[in-house]
């Protein structure tokens, strides 16, 4: 458990995901 | 010239009690057995003579349990916080190899044992054949280990920062006091990424400070550096961190041990970008020693 | 980059050898520790794309010497150190890449040996996966992992009223594809920024050669047994579409999909046609969607035509809706184009309903929309909208064998004026040469009044 143990994320946005570097 | 003696210095209970490693100053690795608190320290003292059938005159036999600070830039003196001495032989002369056994009853041991950049605190048995010119000496170190219950208040670590226009984040650990064998649990996300990121790094630092006043010298040394990113982000992105603090050579936070030091410890969040420019954010963590359960 | 390859391969195959050495030895954490040293070389950044396959395959390779160490010392019995102390121990690598492909390694040996922990352990490899950003050294870590699980991936059908598992069921290998997806699909995309804009040439070479990494992502999905109908219609292909159209990226849409109609089963394709094709109205202006749509029209037309069934019944129909609403929504697609796809619904309407005259005069009437919205009146002859309209034209004239049966299509003759004289002229020399090769009798005035109409550049 420890070794798997992660928080939870905040979902990108698919705006974001594929968006150009800003 | 004459009689001279080997003092052996025998504890009890070695084959149940935990062994650590212990960098001395000049690089070796030591094994010292580990006690608490609280915890009595019995043994005995061995004197072998090293020249059979001749006796050795001495003004008394002693053994003292010590507890001391050393500051590496104040060699001399040595700040001692807790003494406790037995009487081991009244002045005579042993003629034949003679073994003391010894008990320090419940000692009180309240600081854990630290070697660093410029300080030491050391428990030790020091014993001592007084004789007329010289005295011989045998010290043993041991090594003390404090121990924390679980911290009540144990909150997690959250916090959104920036450089305006140009990097913001938050990040976030799960907690802001770990034992030494517990896992950093995080995550970074980005709010705003204007710059060409390369990587992203944690590195765990450790900060001694010892003296007083105009005195205090901070020394930093950064314990280890852990990659968490490669490459560069946009907006939206969530890195997750996971560090396993075992992994590395950590000690309790100290604070203002004795009124002479302190150890703390940072987790620096690093980010580099690609004209290796980096932007970090420190923040302090508590680290304490957690009991193994064989122990308690 | 020959140089720098040659370096890289000779500090690998060094790395590698002491890794086998250690691990014959049953020295496990030296042979890890070489395993590291010989993955950092994927850390680099002097590589091509290229030249970096042709590392991680050498390395890979490699790592599966490990891998097989790993296999057979765990399955023995009373092996005193327990897989999940090594999950562990290889986490505190310092450096992330080799990290990462040591954790994929070890989480796929826990899998094969122990199943009880499958689902936390895909989920967790998949999302510590987010750590590499790096384009290039993400789309080969990912591809690692997904190569990794193809074995292991669950593929038990999905019960929801079932207790969850830890092993999983195909919903969480879907899941997991469709994550890993999603993110290699981003870094592949997100390639196009990299670099100076007059490398933008070299870049699209680059990530030409890099797509069937992200495709694979869709190979596995097809490969799970237990992808029901409903599952691909809610999940998989919604997931899918998902990222294809937020991309914005007309390489990575062309690619996904035609990649989606080449490894799906035409079933599947029948059952989500609209949906299908509502996507690729929304693709990219540089997207070739007129192949796309030809692509799939002509799988199933094919299959239609070897499967008949109340399922295929309506697939005229959809095509025909869809692409209208396509032609009306992509403004910038070709004259040319838009007759093209007329005559692949021709295609498909004649072989799979070869009685449905009134389909074939549907495909006439929509191509004469198609021109009257555009205000062309007139077609030039050495064009290319007047070859695809003559090879529309041409279809029926040469599927009937008989000028009487066109002579029924109520568009017909409309469509034929939209020609120049050149045209109209090739079309009747088309129409009296079947009414000649075929010996067809016009035996009425008002057949003869219909046909000389048609052929009329060559009467008068």
């Amino acid at each position: 458990i420890e070794a798997t143990r992660r928080l939870n994320v905040k979902k990108q946005t698919l705006d974001d995901a594929y968006a150009a570097p800003a | 010239f004459g009689q001279s003696a080997d003092i052996d210095i025998v504890l009890d209970g070695t084959e149940n009690r935990q062994r650590v490693g212990v960098k001395t100053e000049d690089g070796k690795k030591e094994g010292y057995l580990v006690y608490y608190d609280g915890e009595s320290v019995s043994g005995k003292v061995n004197i072998t003579l090293k020249k059979p059938g001749y006796k050795l005159e001495h003004q008394g036999i002693k053994i003292e349990f010590s507890g001391q600070i050393e500051l590496y830039y104040d060699r001399g003196n040595h700040y001692e916080f807790t003494s406790l001495t037995k009487e081991l032989a009244r002045p005579g002369e042993l003629t034949q190899n003679t073994s003391y056994p010894f008990e320090f009853l419940n000692v009180e041991k309240p600081f854990e044992s630290y070697t660093g950049s410029n300080v030491r605190l050391r428990y030790l048995l020091r014993v001592t054949i007084v004789r007329r010119i010289s005295d011989t000496v045998k010290e043993l170190d041991l090594v003390v280990h404090t121990l924390s219950s679980y911290p009540d208040m144990n909150n997690s670590i959250k916090m959104e920062v920036g450089i305006e226009d140009c990097l913001h984040i938050e990040f976030e650990y799960n907690k802001c006091k770990y034992h030494l064998k517990d896992v950093i649990v995080g995550k970074i996300y980005f709010l705003l990424v204007r710059i060409k990121l390369k990587h992203m790094e944690i590195a765990i630092i450790k900060k001694e400070t010892t003296g007083t006043g105009a005195n205090m010298f901070t020394e930093s040394d950064t314990i280890a550096k852990y990659e968490i990113m490669d490459g560069a982000p946009v907006r939206g992105e969530s890195i997750p961190i996971r560090v396993f603090l075992a992994g590395y050579e950590l000690t309790p936070t100290m604070k203002d041990i004795n009124k002479k030091f302190s150890v703390k410890y940072y987790l620096n969040l690093v980010l580099m970008d690609e004209e290796d420019r980096r932007y970090f954010k420190q923040q302090e963590i508590t680290l304490w020693r957690k009991g193994e359960k064989a122990h308690s | 980059q020959e140089k720098l390859l040659e370096e890289a391969m000779t500090n690998v195959r060094f790395q590698a050898h002491q890794m086998k050495m250690s691990l014959d030895k049953q020295k496990l954490m030296d042979g890890l520790k070489h395993a590291s040293s010989m993955l950092s070389e994927l850390r680099t950044s002097l590589l091509s794309p290229k030249s970096y396959y042709e590392l991680y395959m050498t390395i890979t390779d490699e790592l599966r010497y490990l891998e097989s160490y790993l296999l057979e010392e765990f399955r023995k019995e009373q092996k005193d150190r327990k897989i999940p102390d090594l999950y562990e121990i290889v986490q505190y690598a310092g450096n992330i890449v080799p990290r990462l492909y040591l954790l994929i390694t070890v989480g796929l040996v826990h899998i094969q040996t122990n199943s009880s922990s499958k689902k936390d352990l895909m989920k967790d490899l998949v999302e510590m996966c987010r750590g590499v950003q790096h384009p290039l050294r993400g789309l080969f870590l990912r591809n690692y992992l997904l190569q990794c699980m193809r074995n292991v991936l669950p593929d038990t059908p999905d019960d929801p009223n079932a207790a969850e598992t830890p092993e999983g069921t195909v919903r969480d290998s879907i899941d997991f594809v469709l994550m890993n997806f999603a993110e290699m699909n981003k870094l592949w995309v997100r390639m196009q920024h990299q670099g100076h804009s007059r490398e933008r040439e070299r870049r699209e070479q680059e990530r030409e050669e890099l797509k069937i990494l992200v495709g694979t992502n869709l190979v596995r999905l097809s490969q799970l047994d237990s992808v029901s109908l409903d599952l691909y219609k809610k999940l998989v292909l919604p997931g899918i579409l998902e990222q294809v159209v937020s991309c914005r990226d007309a390489i990575a849409q062309e690619y996904l999909m035609e990649c989606i109609i080449q490894v799906f089963p035409d079933e599947l394709h029948l059952a989500t046609l609209s949906a299908f094709l509502k996507s690729c109205s929304e693709l990219q202006a540089g997207v070739n969607v007129k192949n796309v749509i030809i692509s799939l029209m002509n799988r199933l037309a094919t299959f239609t035509q070897k499967n008949p069934s109340p399922e295929t019944a309506q697939l005229f129909d959809i095509f025909s809706d869809q692409i209208a609403s396509i032609i009306q929504c992509r403004h910038e697609m070709l004259v040319e184009d838009m007759v093209s796809l007329e005559v692949s619904l021709l295609d498909l309407a004649l072989k799979c309903y070869p009685d449905r005259i009134d389909y074939v005069d549907k495909v006439m009437e929509s191509t004469v929309a198609i021109f009257e919205k555009l205000s062309l009146d007139r077609i030039e002859y050495y064009s290319a909208t007047s070859r695809e309209l003559t090879r529309l034209m041409k279809i029926p004239i040469d599927e009937y064998n008989d000028v009487l049966r066109v002579l029924e299509l109520e568009h017909y003759i409309r469509l034929l004026v939209c020609f120049d004289y050149q045209g109209r002229s090739a079309i009747a020399s088309a129409l009296v040469n079947s009414a000649l090769e075929n010996g067809t009798l016009i035996s009425t005035p008002e057949q003869v009044d219909a046909i000389l109409s048609m052929i009329s550049p060559m009467v008068t």
